[in-house]
């Protein structure tokens, strides 16, 4: 920018349905990359500026606030559908840097980046003093319970067996004294009837991905298990390269939760 | 309404651009 010269943006109002175009595409644009947790949806516009680009187009940067819905990523269900998680259930926001470029009439994100946090413990107990608050995911416990539901899942499974893709969210209850764990799962191509050494099972190449909740209640002398899976449609077999092909755009990995990238929320190219 | 550049006019009510509405919950 040549010395003395103003630099060229404009703020509009953040509840401006322009405003609200670009944010609502950056969060379609971050729930369909994200391959881990649950997506989120737009809450709150905190901040937008809007920079003339040249030769031509607009640069939307914004700061918006969204909310975690109880969708996981791997859910074909569309954002609409998706419900809220409220406050009791330990809710869990995301704030977001965004750069979105409109170009005749059309919004691309060129730059996201997010970080999500639980709703702090004392917000939760004032709502409601005896809810579950969110508990680790590594923790001893909560890695058993699912571990016990998967079992148990692929022990009444006539078809695959199930892999764990990850564990999504858990919650140590105390009434009766149990964990509620809720995980995702992937189809591999051993049956689970059959099969005796689970390493050697490897996803399905056509990826057939379920979402799972359970409960494990401790009890005198045992545990008992309950779980639930949903199983998601088929995802069609990703682009194979051809010979000749230009090299695939590093900045737009195709989703894969058996190689999930370090940092999850940083998604795009950054400009 | 006209005004001298030096006056300022009426002010309506302040309308803050932003942040923008809260959809569901502040958390």
């Amino acid at each position: 920018v040549p010395a003395g010269t103003a630099l060229a943006y404009r703020e509009p109002d953040c509840d401006d349905p322009e405003t609200e175009q670009a944010a609502l595409a950056a969060v379609d644009y971050i729930n369909n990359r994200v391959v881990r947790g649950y997506k989120h949806t737009l809450n709150q516009i905190d901040k937008v500026r809007v920079w003339q680009r040249r030769p031509m187009g607009e640069v939307f940067e914004l700061e918006i606030d969204t909310l975690e819905t109880t969708c996981h990523v791997l859910d074909p269900t569309p954002l609409a559908n998706c419900t809220v998680r409220q406050p009791m259930q330990h809710a869990v926001e995301g704030d977001c840097d965004l750069r979105v470029l409109k170009q005749d009439g059309q919004f691309s994100v060129l730059f996201a980046k997010c970080d999500s946090s639980p709703d702090s413990a004392e917000d939760v107990l004032r709502l409601c003093p005896d809810c579950p608050l969110l508990a680790p995911l590594n923790d001893t416990k909560v890695v058993h319970a699912v571990d016990v539901a998967l079992t148990a899942f692929n022990a009444q499974s006539n078809g695959s067996y199930f892999q764990l893709v990850e564990i999504s969210r858990a919650q140590f209850v105390p009434l009766p004294q149990s964990t509620y764990v809720e995980f995702a799962v992937a189809a591999t191509d051993c049956a689970a009837k059959d099969v005796m050494d689970p390493a050697k099972c490897n996803l399905l190449a056509e990826k057939q991905y379920g979402f799972c909740k359970a409960t494990l209640t401790e009890k005198v002398g045992g545990e008992d298990v309950a779980v639930t899976c949903t199983m998601f449609q088929t995802q069609p077999l990703p682009p194979q390269p051809q010979p000749g092909d230009a090299v695939a755009d590093p900045a737009v990995p195709a989703p894969s939760p058996a190689n999930l990238p370090a940092d999850p929320l940083l998604v795009g190219p950054v400009v | 309404k006209v005004v001298q550049p030096s006056i300022a006019a009426a002010a309506g009510p302040l309308v803050r651009p932003c942040p923008g509405r809260i959809r569901h919950f502040k958390v």
